[in-house]
């Protein structure tokens, strides 16, 4: 299927580190 | 631990254009980057100057892969544009948030199965006022058109006073500011 993502999924990701 | 980034449905192409009149047009668009997950497009966001603190005459353009930011490309030419005008005094309050929002609807696929109509999305700074807009690429397709300027508009968090109109790109290249009229409007 289509990936598709909401706003506030997308956003969750804004300050997440690129590396753990 | 392998870490999966998450994969978005295209592959998006960062332009960036800034104005030198000692040059073509074509010689001052510069492609930035592509990136196709979700993970890459805030590294790239994190990275570049906020539209705001563009100088004016400059414009970044997210496309998909494959589609120039100009009318003249085969995807864009039959198309149109979802036009934001902005007050210069919303440059300090309302573009950087409106140009997130429209990057998020564009790489999230937030026009359902209209999706596919969606070119990419320019922003121009400008000192007279700044211009955000969503490009489709069939002006003919009312459906898609009008579903995505809807779902766009309540993106943005526009109240239903506010209108936005769609002009098609054909209009634009051959009639004057005053003349354009909107195909459709929400």
């Amino acid at each position: 299927g289509k990936k598709q993502y909401d706003r506030d999924f997308l956003l969750d990701f804004q300050f997440m580190p690129a590396c753990i | 631990e392998h870490i999966t980034k998450h994969p978005l449905q295209n592959r998006w192409a960062l332009w960036f254009f800034k104005n030198d009149k000692s040059k073509t047009w074509q010689d001052n668009l510069r492609l930035v980057t592509k990136f196709d997950t979700v993970e890459d497009f805030w590294a790239l966001y994190s990275h570049i100057q906020l539209a705001s603190k563009l100088t004016s005459g400059c414009d970044y353009s997210l496309f998909k892969d494959g589609i120039e930011p100009m009318w003249e490309d085969n995807w864009n030419k039959h198309g149109g544009r979802w036009l934001i005008t902005l007050a210069k005094q919303q440059r300090r309050t309302e573009l950087d948030r409106f140009w997130l929002e429209t990057l998020l609807c564009l790489i999230g696929e937030m026009f359902c199965d209209y999706s596919d109509d969606v070119c990419g999305a320019v922003i121009n700074i400008r000192a007279k006022g700044d211009k955000i807009a969503i490009w489709t690429r069939e002006a003919e397709n009312r459906d898609g058109v009008i579903h995505i300027g809807r779902v766009y508009k309540e993106h943005l968090g526009l109240s239903s006073k506010v209108v936005i109109g769609y002009q098609a790109h054909a209009d634009t290249a051959t009639k004057s500011g005053s003349l354009m009229k909107s195909r459709f409007i929400v």
